[in-house]
């Protein structure tokens, strides 16, 4: 655990309690992606089934029941408390042109197996390498979930940044949150480039995912630096 | 150490 890990983690965690924050005190969803959300809650939930295998440490099983028990608070809000409130004729961005292509990949583009060692697996020609059945502890299942959540959180976060441009406003509250989220990653890559500096640790998978996602959020902060620091809302 | 099965990030 290093300094930027802990930060990003932090400002991760506050990202999603200012969007619980808002819109439980607003009693309104208005402005926010519903899908992203569910996203994010499909997200946490096939990344952290490790939370039934391993146990790393204390803190990091409290923040994945705490990031899991967030996500799904946020979608019964938006969905059912609040339903009213939102905003569904805006949040029009078809989710399954993300997680059908990032499904794929995640088999073909994983740390268990290469494209060749899949097509064997699916042709079951070696039952050692079965991802389910007899003798198999389904660790392969979960490493490909695993690989599925990271490719998926890198782009979950379309459906919101594509509701903003079609409705051409965000609430500052909103902005915030896509602040944080956006920082969260960002203390991610540093955090990467100090593990390999200290530890020599390097997960390809997941610097190139953290990549993609992070250089999404870049033209948002340009216009969050630029226009909500000095007014109340984000014109585009 | 090249990530495999244990991921200790959250």
């Amino acid at each position: 655990m290093n300094i930027f890990r802990l930060t990003g983690d932090l400002s991760h965690l506050a990202a999603i309690i200012i969007l619980l924050l808002k819109i439980w005190k607003t009693r309104s969803c208005a402005g926010i992606s519903g899908k992203s959300q569910i996203l994010f809650a499909l997200v946490f939930t096939t990344r952290y089934l490790d939370l039934l295998t391993s146990y790393i440490s204390l803190y990091n099983t409290f923040m994945k029941v705490v990031y899991i028990g967030c996500a799904y608070a946020t979608v019964y809000l938006i969905y059912m408390k609040f339903k009213a409130t939102y905003d569904g004729n805006h949040d029009t961005f078809r989710a399954e042109f993300l997680v059908v292509p990032v499904g794929g990949l995640s088999f073909l583009v994983n740390h268990d197996f290469t494209p060749l060692e899949f097509l064997l697996v699916i042709m079951y020609v070696s039952y050692d390498m079965a991802l389910c059945g007899p003798g198999s502890n389904c660790s392969h299942c979960f490493q490909i979930l695993w690989t599925f959540s990271i490719y998926l959180e890198s782009v979950a976060i379309l459906p919101q940044l594509f509701m903003i441009s079609k409705t051409g406003e965000a609430e500052t509250i909103t902005t915030h949150y896509l602040f944080f989220l956006g920082l969260y990653r960002a203390l991610y890559l540093i955090n990467w480039i100090w593990r390999f500096y200290f530890e020599g640790f390097f997960d390809l998978i997941a610097i190139v995912a953290g990549v993609v996602q992070t250089i999404l959020y870049c033209d948002f902060f340009y216009l969050y630096v630029t226009k909500v620091v000095y007014s109340e809302r984000l014109p585009l | 150490i090249i990530a495999r099965t244990r991921h200790d990030e959250l």
